[in-house]
């Protein structure tokens, strides 16, 4: 059965499973042991640590690791960079390190393919120095679509095995109404994430105090008198769903191999984030747990394969019907071409969706005061005298004159 | 009784060119 509809056929929210979109996929790093400088057990294929080692099957007997270059100065940002290949609902990233955490961590995410980076989250045991963030600061509606420090996970010990793990809705306040807030929605959204290393922990014994820097130390200043160190990941997941608006249960490639949502409900776009053409009854919402909000056809009794939404009708009909039937065919007219056209009347043995529902008045030209017949009878307005639902004959007592002014007149004379 | 159509023929469209039909 289709998780997008009931037993009985009802449209309802669909969602794709989770999974760890980082799983199995290229992350570019901006570092790797053994490149450009070559190292010996780096370049030796047994001993490397490439970033495949990032996202592949995490297994505790067989733990493999990336491992950066070394390094002698801090900051020396190293970044990690995943791109999803689509939009995904982003529910957590993690790192599991072989080496120690570093001292100084940031989390991005982009929504558009990487051209721009949004915080998502900061670790350092010096958040103000170096992320000009408060530590632990509260979180509120006002500010829970925002990037927050904390100082937690940012110890050196354990020197190996180490996680960080963010939740991205983790004490957000309208995380509990989720299905009604388009921040929150917004925030999670990420088509790319990217995890940037900035300082190591620092051995205390280098004069290094809590968090790798005396605390009158400019952690911005760069040092170059460190001992090699290196940052070393052995396991980078980053947890969602295919982001698909509660319209797809799940992502399909398409024939370019790129990842779309399987969208229902009358939707399309990668995100099922717009209605399909001609179904524009009502405007495009997001599936809530209690509404399906799929997109509904106009109603255009099969005269019109083009429609367009208007929110005034559509607030005017208690938010049911706002499509406007565009280019009625078949001789007819109207928002939902229910009726005929000027010149037209209704043929009532027809059903309206009838092509041929509509028939030409065709009014007499001399006999007929007009062009347009009655819509339900189709009597033409006739002249005095004249007579018929053409208005094609002289009624009776009257008889044909020589002008087509008034080609019928009385037999009886004035 | 049933008139009969009416004679587009048997009309002076003299002064009324403007409303003459092809037909007529």
């Amino acid at each position: 059965p289709d998780p997008c509809y009931d037993d009985a056929g009802a449209a309802r929210r669909c969602i794709p499973e989770f999974i760890n979109g980082a799983f199995g996929k290229e992350v570019a790093v901006s570092s790797v042991c053994g490149w450009p400088t070559s190292s010996r057990s780096c370049t030796d294929p047994w001993r490397a640590h490439p970033p495949s080692y990032l996202t592949d099957l995490n297994s505790a007997h067989n733990l493999t690791c990336w491992q950066s270059e070394n390094l002698h100065t801090s900051p020396n940002n190293v970044n990690l960079t995943l791109s999803l290949g689509k939009k995904f609902e982003i529910t957590y990233v993690s790192l599991q390190f072989c080496s120690p955490r570093p001292e100084s961590l940031a989390i991005y995410k982009s929504m558009d393919y990487g051209k721009s980076w949004t915080p998502y989250q900061y670790y350092s045991s010096q958040c103000r120095r170096m992320y000009n963030r408060p530590n632990k600061a509260a979180i509120t509606k006002q500010n829970e679509q925002e990037a927050l420090c904390t100082d937690s996970h940012t110890d050196l010990y354990p020197l190996s095995g180490g996680l960080i793990a963010f939740s991205t809705l983790d004490g957000r306040p309208s995380g509990k109404d989720f299905d009604n807030s388009p921040v929150l929605q917004d925030w999670v959204s990420a088509t790319d994430i990217r995890v940037v290393f900035s300082r190591p922990q620092l051995p205390r014994e280098l004069g290094a105090g809590e968090g790798g820097g005396r605390p009158d130390e400019d952690p911005m200043v760069p040092s170059t008198s460190l001992p090699a160190y290196f940052y070393a990941v052995g396991d980078f997941q980053v947890g969602g769903r295919c982001k698909c608006n509660g319209h797809a249960s799940r992502c399909l490639k398409d024939k370019e191999g790129k990842l779309v949502c399987d969208c229902k409900h009358n939707t399309e776009g990668p995100e099922c984030d717009h209605c399909k053409p001609f179904h524009y009854d009502r405007p495009w919402q997001r599936a809530s747990a209690r509404e399906a909000n799929e997109c509904l056809p106009c109603n255009c009794n099969l005269h019109a394969r083009r429609c367009r939404f208007n929110t005034e009708l559509y607030k005017l009909s208690g938010r049911k019907s706002g499509g406007v039937c565009m280019n009625c065919r078949h001789n007819t007219a109207g928002r939902h071409c229910h009726y005929c056209k000027e010149g037209f009347y209704r043929d009532m043995a027809r059903p309206i969706t009838h092509r041929r529902a509509c028939k030409a008045c065709d009014c007499h030209p001399v006999g007929a005061a007009g062009k347009t017949c009655n819509q339900t009878t189709g009597q033409c307005p006739c002249k005095d005298g004249v007579t018929g639902i053409t208005c094609n004959r002289c009624a009776k007592g009257y008889q044909q004159s020589r002008s087509p002014v008034a080609p019928c007149i009385s037999e009886k004379p004035p | 009784e049933v008139m009969p159509t009416l004679d587009m023929t048997l009309f002076d469209w003299t002064d009324y060119e403007d409303m003459k039909p092809v037909d007529a």
